[in-house]
């Protein structure tokens, strides 16, 4: 409304300036939030090191160019606007939990915002080998999933990977995250085992731009329509 | 469509950036550094309805004249968005997972009278 005026729309007097441009950021806070389905600004974060960040984009933008090049039109570029469907990519890197001497467990963790509203596009596990040795050695990468009538883990699905020179490895963990999706604990867990002469098949240091991460597509799920008879 | 000026009283794009060191938040909003929340203000009388900035043709000349002089027997039009873009956005969620999205609609391109 023009100053000293009132909204011809809801009749409310026209605010001074600093009031008005205090409304608008609040409006701001609450479209961006509502927007992305959170309740409330996320608590402080506890970034991954520089180098493991940018290590993951670049092999994220790898596997998606490889991805469009090998099936054009296949993939919905997340990243095209105009898809109408809001698409997300999520990055998480691994939180280390149990392990022995060559065997170790990862944990991914996943927002209910994101898994409450999303289906999953693709989801895929990045692990890195350094320097295996001589000739083929065997790895074994088991998905577990929290067993309904015990405190343990059960076997969702194990692959054994023959390593032999060191690099990325990507596997496909569309079906665990998918399955995950639906729970209650939004956790995805990966045991890893390594002959034992590797030692433990984690970077020994939590920064290392070689750390073990997963990258999720996800598309919010396509609205209910109703349909008027 | 117009982008207003200081003395601008028709229907135009008002700027106005969030800038998220501004409100606290640019420690979980990794990119961009604001939010470019535009929007429409300004007055859309009869004869300018349903033009989306200046009238560029005869025939629009004319309707607005036809629209002026029935004016008396009508209401004004609406002053909204008539172009959008998404908000793209790299976020830390609260497991410190790094999300991209692109939120559709959200920044305003231009605005015009309904």
């Amino acid at each position: 409304a023009a100053k000293g005026a009132w909204c011809p729309a809801c009749g409310v007097a026209a605010l001074a300036p600093g009031s008005q441009r205090d409304a608008l950021l609040a409006l701001a806070k609450q479209s961006i939030l509502a927007k992305l389905r959170l309740p409330a600004r996320p608590s402080v974060p506890h970034p991954p090191s520089r180098g493991a960040l940018l290590t993951a984009l670049r092999r994220m933008r790898a596997q998606r160019s490889d991805t469009a090049a090998a099936t054009p039109g296949m993939l919905r570029d997340p990243a095209q606007p105009g898809m109408g469907l809001q698409q997300y990519e999520i990055l998480s890197f691994a939180e280390s939990g149990s392990s022995a001497s060559h065997r170790v467990h990862l944990h991914f963790r996943f927002s209910q915002e994101v898994a409450g509203s999303t289906e999953i596009l693709q989801a895929t596990l990045y692990l890195f080998w350094a320097a295996p040795g001589p000739g083929a050695q065997p790895v074994t990468v088991r998905l577990l999933q929290p067993d309904p009538a015990g405190a343990n883990m059960t076997v969702a699905s194990e692959t054994r990977l023959e390593v032999q020179r060191s690099g990325w490895t990507t596997l496909d963990v569309g079906a665990a995250v998918r399955s995950l999706f639906g729970q209650e604990t939004l956790r995805l867990t990966v045991e890893l085992e390594v002959p034992e002469d590797w030692g433990s098949p984690l970077p020994t240091d939590h920064s290392d731009s070689h750390w073990p991460f997963v990258v999720v597509q996800a598309q919010a799920r396509t609205p209910h329509r109703v349909h008027r008879r | 469509g117009v982008d207003c000026s200081a003395d601008s009283r028709m229907c135009c794009r008002q700027e106005f950036f969030v800038d998220f060191k501004e409100i606290g938040w640019e420690d979980w909003i990794i990119q961009p550094e604001g939010y470019h929340m535009n929007y429409c203000a300004g007055l859309c009388p009869l004869h300018m309805a349903g033009v989306p900035g200046l009238a560029a043709s005869f025939h629009t000349a004319v309707l607005n004249r036809i629209k002026a002089a029935s004016a008396a027997a009508a209401v004004d039009s609406c002053c909204v968005p008539t172009q959008r873009r998404p908000l793209s956005l790299l976020y830390y969620d609260r497991d410190s997972n790094i999300v991209k999205t692109d939120i559709p609609d959200m920044i305003v391109d231009s605005c015009g009278c309904t």
